[in-house]
């Protein structure tokens, strides 16, 4: 509450960069499992 | 009445201020809608996390099944190859059908001898519980639905078996030239190429090629050419995979000089047969000859 614009405008950078990096991981760990799976097949 | 109560909505200030309240307003305004979004982006933050977490742990899952399915598949694979038969037939019975088996797919080598050609060899020596294994590719006719390989030993078959997750069908053999060699032998149908034998040896020979098999007997007959084995057409004496000769061992049991001779025979004779290698020599000597005129001259 305290926090002023700015400092939310970083903030909401830094999560949404860390949101990026999340989905990218999802992604590939999402592939590897998918070929697995096509593998187990 | 109406004249007074519509005065009363008039708005008489004069707005004097210089404007912070409506910039602090903006302000507010927006830090609220800077909040809402980092607690939007947050929750889907952690959501992504959690499906991250899940995905993850049944990926090892998977993994861990796939890994336990190989290693299981292995031990069967191995546990077959190396156990005895169940049903074994007697020694007499097996040597009769084995003869028979070998006479039968010698007839029909001998007529289909000329189709078979060069054939490359892919011998990967896997260290594999200290036996040395050796896979030989041989051709055969598509038509030709056994699994005999003939490489100048002799097999007893022990077992022959398909699997869902391998439907070519595989035979194993064991060695039955000696008694005591532990070689043993699986053949099985390439998947690529039907017509392909895939024979892959176990073990070494402990003994010297059967010298009781007559070289007329029309077996199939390969040589090693660096990585490529070529049938020996019409060769004077048997011959065997030189892989197999190399692998063996013991020279007090085994005749050195004997066999060195009948390769050498056999790789003089598999040469002088081949157009390719006879016009070859000839393009060198001729060349050497000229080369030699040249430098007389």
């Amino acid at each position: 509450k305290d926090k002023s614009a700015s400092e939310l405008r970083e903030e909401l950078n830094r999560v949404y960069s860390e949101n990026k990096k999340i989905k990218e991981m999802l992604e590939t760990v999402c592939e590897k499992y998918y070929a697995l799976h096509h593998h187990l097949e | 009445m109406d004249q007074s109560s519509s005065s009363s909505f008039v708005d008489t200030s004069l707005d004097l201020t210089i404007g912070v309240t409506r910039m602090r307003v903006k302000e507010d305004s927006t830090t609220s809608a800077l909040v809402d979004e980092l607690n939007r982006v947050s929750a889907e933050n952690k959501k992504l996390s959690e499906m991250l977490t899940l995905t993850c742990e049944n990926y090892n899952v998977l993994r861990k099944q796939l890994m336990e399915y190989v290693n299981k598949s292995n031990n069967v694979t191995e546990r077959d190859q190396t156990s005895p038969p169940k049903k074994r037939k007697s020694p007499a019975r097996d040597d009769a059908v084995s003869s028979a088996v070998i006479g039968g797919v010698s007839e029909s080598s001998s007529t289909d001898q000329d189709g078979q050609y060069l054939c490359k060899k892919k011998q990967r020596e896997e260290t594999v519980v200290k036996e040395k294994v050796s896979r030989v590719y041989y051709k055969t006719e598509a038509s030709d639905t056994t699994l005999v390989v003939k490489d100048g030993y002799q097999w007893r078959k022990y077992g022959q078996k398909v699997t869902r997750d391998n439907p070519s069908p595989r035979a194993y053999f064991k060695c039955a030239c000696a008694p005591s060699c532990s070689v043993k032998k699986k053949v099985q149908r390439s998947v690529e190429d039907q017509s392909v034998l895939v024979a892959t040896y176990e073990g070494e020979h402990n003994h010297p090629i059967p010298s009781q098999i007559d070289s007329n007997n029309s077996l199939n007959r390969y040589i090693s050419l660096g990585d490529y084995m070529a049938p020996a057409k019409g060769s004077s004496s048997l011959a065997e995979p030189v892989t197999e000769s190399k692998k063996v061992t013991s020279p007090s049991r085994i005749d050195i000089p004997e066999v060195q001779k009948l390769l050498v025979e056999q790789m003089a004779s598999s040469l002088t047969k081949d157009p390719n290698f006879t016009a070859a020599l000839a393009a060198a000597v001729t060349g050497r000859l000229y080369q030699q005129n040249q430098t007389e001259k």
